[in-house]
């Protein structure tokens, strides 16, 4: 596994606040 | 600019007034009052009390109240500046505004060491960086054995930590984010420099001359 702890972080927790925007407009 | 009829009154959005937010983000006073529209949907969606509680925050973000998100709810304390358990307007525009395409790098670098920083110690210490890899962990579908993720933060650390005193400092985070820019991915949010398409409502409710 060829990633730093902080973009497994990222990626593990599916972390996108344009969810914030979606669906909401 | 105003759209819609000036009624000679500067008109205040949650008892916030959208010119000196705007003063101090890198929105417009239009985008301030686009930004009250959405505020307004995901604020009500719980309870109607013109404030966003940590329910109403997740439900928005996954449109699923139950879902567990150590990552989102970091996200919330931070939105949550005046730590009320609750986002109040101004605190939500002034923290979108970090997340704005053209907010400078140094201000998302500080934001996402905030973030990290788990325990509000001025550092992000190995401990809580462990403690937010088992937790994400454990809500998605990866898994990885003690052993490797003891390998990861070795190697993170091996890197990041500069000094070797187990933690990492604002000045090494600034160094290692330089090196690994795809860090800062999530700091950047595309849809905030459209935000007077995607909310065109607040055209019809404007009162505010800019």
């Amino acid at each position: 596994l060829n990633m730093n702890a902080f973009d497994i972080i990222s990626l593990s927790s599916g972390f996108d606040l344009s969810g914030l925007f979606e669906e909401n407009n | 600019m105003g759209c819609g009829p000036s009624k000679g009154r500067r008109q205040y959005l949650g008892n916030e007034d959208p010119v000196f937010l705007a003063s101090q983000t890198t929105f417009s006073v239009s985008e301030v009052e686009a930004l009250f529209e959405l505020f307004k949907t995901i604020s009500s969606s719980v309870i109607d009390d013109g404030l966003i509680n940590k329910e109403e925050f997740v439900l928005a973000l996954f449109k699923n109240r139950t879902k567990e998100n150590l990552f989102a709810s970091r996200i919330f304390d931070l939105f949550d500046v005046k730590h009320r358990g609750v986002i109040d307007f101004g605190d939500f525009v002034r923290s979108l505004h970090i997340f704005h395409p053209n907010t400078p790098l140094e201000d998302k670098i500080g934001f996402s060491f905030k973030l990290y920083d788990l325990d509000n110690t001025g550092f992000i210490e190995r401990k809580g960086v462990k403690q937010m890899l088992l937790a994400l962990l454990g809500e998605s579908e990866m898994k990885l054995a003690d052993e490797a993720i003891e390998m990861i933060l070795d190697k993170t650390f091996l890197e990041a930590d500069i000094n070797q005193d187990g933690k990492i400092d604002m000045t090494e985070w600034q160094h290692f984010v330089s090196k690994n820019p795809s860090l800062l991915k999530i700091m950047t949010l595309p849809y905030l420099r459209d935000i007077t398409t995607a909310f065109p409502s607040f055209v019809f409710n404007s009162e505010v001359d800019e």
